[in-house]
């Protein structure tokens, strides 16, 4: 399985439009100058798959994650993230795709395939495809090290976590 | 649960010995359990010896090699539990060039099995990629356009 | 020491100011003194407003964007009160070409003023230096010795 | 003023004898692979001037920046900073070395010029030359953040003490 495509809309740097943004399988290089929004693009796919806290996407709160500019803001900041399921998910459809909607009160809305679900039952629908919420996929700017920097325990959680 | 997580500490272990002495020539890395007889009273503790140097307090090595024990661990996990996608986000920010090549050539190996989003600032690790997606912004809105060289579009801010 | 506060203050805010324009064109960033009244009850802010942006929370601006606005604060500070030597370690990791030729350019010309002592592994910022050092390690003990130019070092790993 | 060497014995990676490094005015770029021992240049310069803790200089304590490897290890860590005095310093001479020494109990003797000084006098001292105990002028691997990741009033005493 891999990412397709990111369909974003209000999502930080990334305006009030409906944006896409291709990705597709095999190695994907993300290049541009300082402040392009690249980062934003990994932030859009933690933030849809509930793997992040306001703070480590960078917001005071979720509210901050809605694009806002001089004079405009949008109402809301939605992602999906479309996968190829190649049997990887546990559904029928080749087809997987989760998104998440925050508004200006910072509640969420999570959907798996169109279906609105609890936050936690995402968690665990992506626990079964080795998407963990210790997000060890996941390596944000500057964090790379963070691996060396738990504790001890927190490193056998990690591994429990994935056994 | 104890040999469920036996096996997973075995295996990760044994692939994050073997990655990391493929990334630093001449270096060992490896994982210790605090409490062998109950891991779970314990932690998990993290050993690394840098090419002709003993034992390193592991705050003790370098920048880039602390990088390199890093990506090995993530590498060693992805053997025994893969993920269907990786996001790296300048995991080459402080690597020289030579092990920027050696992560560049890992990724492209490794992204047969998965999936590899990779963001860089560098055009040694961008030319490893199958494909190079460019960011910009203008008057503070973001888009994307596909990118065909690195020195064309990464840093004409 | 109110007085020797505030002269300090305004005089470093305003160097911030220009340097930071210089570095992030169309950028403004300063500071802001929480309790104006009574500067010693509170602390002092950052501000940062990237290009076409409006005044953004510090944590949301990239990592590049963070870097040019630390390093204007400390010429800023250098400007007002300048130490005679100054260290930087791969303070360039995050920053993409233009802003390293941008950051070379600014270290260049202020070591007239005072020595910059600048660790890095691109060839870039190394391309403004008066004279680069070597270091190398073999058997665990690191040895330093001139370097002509870059390539021929800095990355043998 | 500037350092125009450093002269280090038994240092972090330095091995066990005297070793010079040579700096001198002007921009000088320090270069090489990883784990060279390039920052432990900057780390030398900041344990020499009392500037840094045990943990900024990647020490679990002062001992551990004694130069050890298999078989064999130095007594003690000892580093000299060589100035060229143009003025700066309030001292007669053109030239100002500052030498610390530590030894496996982890005690230290600082010097100026040869004379044996407590580590606040040395820390007034320099103070008195742009040396603040906030080091703003050394900016370690991956730390150059710092700044912005200062808490308000953290910010105000750094302004207050260039003051
Ligand atoms: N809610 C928002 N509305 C508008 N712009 C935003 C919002 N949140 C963040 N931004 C902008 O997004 C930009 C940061 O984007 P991002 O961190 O993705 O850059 P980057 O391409 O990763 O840069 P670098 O190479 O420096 O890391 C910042 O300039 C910030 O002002
Ligand atoms: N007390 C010590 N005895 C021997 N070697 C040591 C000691 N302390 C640190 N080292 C070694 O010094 C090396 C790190 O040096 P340093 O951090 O200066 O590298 P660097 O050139 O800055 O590399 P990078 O580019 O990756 O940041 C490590 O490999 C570490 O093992
Ligand atoms: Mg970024
Ligand atoms: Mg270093």
């Amino acid at each position: 399985a891999w990412i397709e495509k990111l369909v974003v809309e209000g999502f930080k740097s990334y305006g009030k439009g409906r944006v896409e943004i291709p990705l597709g399988p095999g190695f994907i290089g993300i290049v541009g100058p300082n402040g392009a929004g690249k980062s934003n693009i990994g932030d859009a796919i933690s933030f849809a798959l509930g793997l992040a806290t306001a703070k480590t996407l960078r917001a005071k709160n979720l509210s901050y994650l809605i694009y806002s500019k001089d004079g405009e803001a949008s109402q809301y900041a939605y992602v999906e993230v479309h996968f190829k399921n190649e049997g990887t998910f546990p559904i029928e459809e080749d087809k997987l795709i989760l998104s998440r909607k925050v508004d200006k009160e910072g509640r969420s809305v999570f959907r798996i395939n169109g279906t609105v679900v609890r936050e936690r039952d995402l968690r665990d629908f992506l626990a079964r495809t080795g998407l963990y919420e210790s997000a060890y996929n996941i390596v944000l700017q500057g964090d790379v090290i963070r691996f060396l920097k738990m504790t001890p325990v927190e490193r056998r959680k990690l591994i429990e976590e994935v056994a | 649960k104890l040999s469920a997580f036996n096996t997973a500490f075995d295996s990760i272990n044994e692939g994050l010995k073997r990655v990391f002495a493929e990334l630093s020539p001449g270096g060992r890395a490896y994982m210790e359990i605090e409490n062998p007889q109950d891991p779970f009273s314990g932690g998990i503790n993290l050993v690394v010896k840098p090419k002709g140097k003993e034992v390193q307090y592991i705050d003790a090595i370098s920048g880039g090699e602390k990088t390199l024990v890093a990506l090995a661990l993530i590498f060693a996990i992805q053997d025994y539990r893969p993920s269907p996608f990786y996001y790296f986000d300048e995991v080459d920010a402080h690597l020289d060039e030579v092990n920027a090549r050696r992560i560049g050539e890992l990724i492209r190996k490794r992204s047969e099995k998965a999936q590899f989003i990779v963001v860089t600032l560098r055009e040694v690790l961008a030319s490893y990629a199958d494909r190079l997606i460019g960011v910009s912004i203008r008057s503070g809105v973001s888009r994307v356009f596909p990118v065909k060289n690195f020195f064309a579009e990464a840093s004409s801010g």
